[in-house]
């Protein structure tokens, strides 16, 4: 449901250690690459590599069908064009139902595609849902092994307040990195003279920095981003002047990171 | 004023 915010479309590679995926979005603006491993999932069976291009938006439209303490089991054939999601029925709203989605074509950049909706009293306690697979254009990322001049890290649910508040403010931050203090501002939001007597650290920040960096972001991305922080407790902000910004949500058997271009020029 | 960059350059379509 995150990346969905940023890329309509992308690739979910499956091999026997992880399920992957890395998309750039249409502006070219920000890159989306998740990761997760066997481990994190209940049971997990990869009996051949394949790809399994999905269109986000519907499989999120799909997904909102599920309640927190839904299991949900994804599984695709050889050859087969649909993914499909089962998903058990502890929930008592749901029981009762068979939901059935189903739509055809491997073309995902067509509008969203009609669906179906079964509904009885009478069918079994379990959702079946499927949709559609296509090929995506992968994207090669030499960079990521990029070394930063900062890496900040602090508690996700606050970096998700700090750019939630700033959206309402304007549309763009600066993101400024010293030895001491990380100053995430919108641009002349207030007097340089204010800054100094607020400059303080909050528990649970810790900066780590060879370079002082300043860099500017749209918020409406960052907004985006932070919409995974309730995946993991933390998140790091990886800086170097000129360079993306890498915003990174680490859990248990995997990963979130986006890449976000910064604005250039004066 | 500033413009917004692009990620072409940092990461490629293969």
């Amino acid at each position: 449901k995150s990346c969905s915010i940023l890329v309509t479309d992308a690739n979910f590679e499956c091999n026997e250690e992880n399920i992957m995926l890395q998309a750039m979005d249409n502006s070219h603006i920000a890159l989306v690459s998740v990761e997760i491993g066997a481990p994190g999932f209940t049971s997990y069976r990869c009996d051949r590599t394949m790809p399994l291009g999905v269109d986000l938006t519907s499989l999120t439209k799909v997904l909102r069908c599920a309640k927190d303490e839904n299991i949900c089991t994804l599984k695709a054939a050889d050859e087969a064009d649909v993914l499909n999601l089962v998903y058990d029925a502890k929930s008592a709203f749901f029981s009762p139902f068979f939901f059935a989605f189903m739509w055809h074509g491997r073309d995902a950049s067509s509008p969203f595609p009609p669906f179906f909706l079964l509904c009885s009293a009478l069918l079994p306690l379990f959702i079946h849902l499927n949709i559609s697979l296509s090929s995506q254009t992968p994207i090669t990322s030499s960079w990521p092994e990029t070394k930063y001049d900062t890496r900040v890290t602090l508690p996700s649910a606050e970096f998700t307040r700090i750019v939630r508040d700033l959206s309402q403010l304007g549309e763009h931050v600066r993101i400024e990195v010293s030895k001491e203090v990380v100053r995430i501002s919108k641009l002349k939001a207030k007097s340089s003279a204010e800054d100094e007597d607020n400059d303080s650290i909050p528990t649970g920040v810790v900066i780590e920095m060879n370079q002082h960096v300043s860099l500017t972001f749209s918020l409406k991305y960052l907004v985006n981003f932070s919409k995974s922080g309730s995946l993991s407790g933390e998140v790091q902000l990886l800086m170097s002047n000129d360079v993306p910004l890498l915003v990174a949500y680490d859990f248990t058997q995997g990963y979130i990171r986006c890449y976000l271009a910064p604005k250039i020029g004066d | 004023s500033k413009q917004q960059g692009r990620l072409d350059g940092f990461f490629t379509m293969k």
